[in-house]
C-alpha cells in the first residue's frame, strides 16, 4: 500500500459517500445517471468475486464490502425508493449501455491475464469501469448546468483514478515485476474520459460560475 | 507486507 493508492481509495470512498449523502439528504437523484450506478454495481460485483476466497487484508475486505454495498444501495434507492425514484431523469438517462457491457465483455474474452472465470470477469470489470461514467457524463451534458453534488461526485470519481495512475507509476518504479498493464492502460483511458469534464469544472470553479457544459 | 496476489488493489 502506498500513499497514492490510499488517497485514491479514500477519494473513491468520498465520491460514493457524497452520492449517498445527496440522495439520502435531498431524497432526490436528479442529475444522477442510474445507468452509471448500475454499471458500477456490476463493476464491483464482477471484480470482487474473490471476496470470500482470497483474504488480502482487513482493509481490502472491508472496502470491497463497502463498495459493493453502497453501489447496490444507490441502485436500489434510485429504482425502488418511492420518493427518490420520482426525481430520476428517466427521459434524459437514455445511454445504450448494453454496448458498453458487450464491448467490455468481448475485450475481456480477448485480453486477460489468465483464461479463468475469475480473471476474465476481473478484466471485464476493469474495462467496464473505464467507460461506466459515460452515461453520467452524457446526462450532465443534457441537463446543462450541473448541480454541485453531481459535479462533485464526478470530480472525486475522476480524481480517484488519477491517484491510481500515480500509484501504478510508483509501483512500476519500486517493484521488480509490474503486471498491471490491463489496469494501467484502462485507468488511463478512464481518466482521459474525465479530462474534458475536469476542464469545464475548473473553468466554472475559477469563474465561480455554475458549471455549464457545452450541449 | 504485500501479498503476491495479482489483484491486491481495489
Amino acid at each position: 500500500m502506498n500513499i497514492f493508492r490510499l488517497a485514491g481509495d479514500m477519494t473513491h470512498l468520498i465520491s460514493v459517500l457524497v452520492l449517498l449523502l445527496k440522495i439520502y439528504a435531498t431524497k432526490s437523484c436528479s442529475g444522477i445517471s442510474l445507468k452509471t450506478q448500475e454499471l458500477y454495481a456490476i463493476v464491483f460485483v464482477t471484480r470482487y468475486l474473490d471476496l470470500f476466497t482470497d483474504f488480502i487484508s482487513l482493509y481490502n475486505t472491508v472496502m470491497k464490502l463497502v463498495f459493493i454495498g453502497s453501489s447496490l444501495a444507490i441502485v436500489w434507492c434510485m429504482r425502488y425508493h418511492r420518493v427518490v425514484r420520482r426525481s430520476y431523469d428517466r427521459e434524459l438517462d437514455t445511454f445504450r449501455y448494453w454496448i458498453l457491457l458487450g464491448v467490455s465483455f468481448i475485450l475481456a474474452l480477448v485480453l486477460h491475464e489468465k483464461f479463468t472465470l475469475q480473471e476474465v470477469f476481473w478484466a471485464f470489470s476493469i474495462y467496464l469501469e473505464a467507460v461506466a461514467i459515460l452515461p453520467q457524463l452524457v446526462l450532465l451534458q443534457r441537463s446543462g448546468n450541473v448541480d454541485n453534488l453531481a459535479g462533485q461526485y464526478v470530480f472525486f470519481l475522476g480524481a480517484y483514478r488519477a491517484f491510481y495512475i500515480l500509484n501504478w507509476i510508483y509501483r512500476y518504479l519500486t517493484e521488480q515485476r509490474f503486471t498491471r498493464w490491463i489496469s494501467c492502460v484502462s485507468g488511463l483511458v478512464q481518466t482521459a474520459l474525465y479530462a474534458d469534464f475536469f476542464y469545464y469544472y475548473f473553468i466554472s470553479w475559477k469563474n465561480n460560475a455554475k458549471l455549464q457544459l457545452p450541449a | 507486507r504485500e501479498q503476491p496476489q495479482d489483484h491486491d488493489e481495489l
